[in-house]
C-alpha cells in the first residue's frame, strides 16, 4: 500500500509540472512553476537539470520518479 | 572536491523542490 501511495504521489507531482498532460516535462514547464513554488527560476532550472539524467531536455515520469526516490531515500533506486 | 559540492547543492535544491510540492499539495485543507 505504501508503494502505491508513493506512486500516486509521484504521479500527482508530475502532473503538477506537466500542466498540459503531455506525458513529459520540459524546461519551460518547470519555469512556469516559478511563482507557484518558493524557488527561484535558477533553482528550478537546476532541479530540471538534476532530474533530466540523460540530458535530452524532456523529463519523463521515470526520471521524475528516480529523483523523487532519491529525495525520499537519499539515493537513486534503480 | 568541487563535484561533490555540486552534487550536494543539487540535492539541497531537489529537497527544496519536493518539499515545496509536498507542502503545496498538503498545505491547504
Amino acid at each position: 500500500r505504501g508503494h502505491r501511495t508513493m506512486l500516486e504521489k509521484t504521479h500527482d507531482f508530475f502532473q503538477t509540472c506537466d500542466i498540459e498532460d503531455k506525458g513529459f516535462i520540459t524546461r519551460r514547464d518547470m519555469q512556469r512553476l516559478h511563482g507557484e513554488l518558493p524557488l527561484s527560476a535558477e533553482e528550478l532550472e537546476n532541479v530540471f537539470d538534476t532530474l533530466d539524467s540523460d540530458g535530452n531536455g524532456y523529463l519523463t515520469l521515470e526520471e521524475f520518479s528516480l529523483g523523487f526516490s532519491e529525495f525520499l531515500f537519499g539515493r537513486r533506486i534503480s | 572536491d568541487p563535484n561533490m559540492k555540486g552534487a550536494a547543492a543539487n540535492e539541497g535544491v531537489l529537497a527544496n523542490f519536493f518539499n515545496s510540492l509536498l507542502s503545496k499539495k498538503t498545505g491547504s485543507p
